[in-house]
């Protein structure tokens, strides 16, 4: 594993980790996409399916099962506890999951590396990762005031697959039978969603000021 | 097998 791979593993692993702390030091999900999250929890369900059928490392085996229970955790407080569930903003949370769910069925089907129940579901999972964020994206675009940790978490996101390019460049170049087209497509198209994001976040932490997208 | 090798990769 090289030093990207690492530091944007730890990066994705920091943004689940600002979310929980958020949502249970303020007892609010404000500003939080719960459709985002329930994308990501079908990413690593579709996934990680390979928990089950070939181990790889106990490192990878663990954050696997962290990315799963963390997902899982932050779904179950935002739809079912007394408290956060109330400032969950539903009406502003709009986006539709057939939007971003068909197509990437779809592409999945037709362009994979082999056709198999289990290399579907992996490919699919890749496609929708890239797109997941959106209706976060969208909700922040929506809410006037956008606070740090909420801010920090997409940052970190966004971070995490940056780093993944260049884990991905540096892997291309050290290892003979390294070639993830699929992946890498759609790694770069996640990224670039990100770009606008970036843009205004940077902007407002230069000029310490707040950090709003405009509409 | 070229695809296998990213399966590493979380």
């Amino acid at each position: 594993m090289n030093v990207f791979r690492l530091a944007g593993d730890m990066t994705h692993l920091l943004s689940i980790i600002v979310l929980l702390l958020k949502i249970n030091a303020t007892r609010s999900c404000r500003g939080i996409s719960l459709k985002t999250q329930e994308l990501y929890a079908v990413v690593f369900v579709c996934r990680y399916l390979d928990l089950f059928t070939n181990f790889i490392s106990l490192y990878n085996t663990v954050m696997k099962i962290i990315f799963l229970v963390s997902t899982f955790t932050i779904i179950y407080w935002m739809r079912f506890h007394k408290v956060i569930r109330v400032t969950y903003d539903r009406e502003q949370d709009t986006f539709r999951y057939q939007f971003l769910v068909l197509p990437c069925l779809v592409l999945a089907l037709l362009l994979n590396n082999e056709f198999t129940a289990m290399e579907v579901l992996w490919t699919f999972s890749i496609y929708l990762e890239a797109v997941a964020i959106l209706p976060q994206l969208v909700l922040l675009q929506r809410t006037n005031n956008i606070d740090n940790l909420t801010g920090n978490y997409v940052f970190l996101l966004g971070s995490y697959r940056a780093l993944y390019i260049l884990n991905w460049v540096y892997r291309f170049m050290t290892e003979k039978h390294y070639r993830q087209y699929l992946v890498w497509i759609s790694g770069i198209v996640q990224t670039i969603i990100y770009i606008d994001f970036f843009y205004y976040y940077i902007k407002s932490w230069r000029n310490n000021e707040k950090l709003s997208l405009p509409a | 097998d070229d695809d296998r090798v990213s399966k590493d990769e979380l």
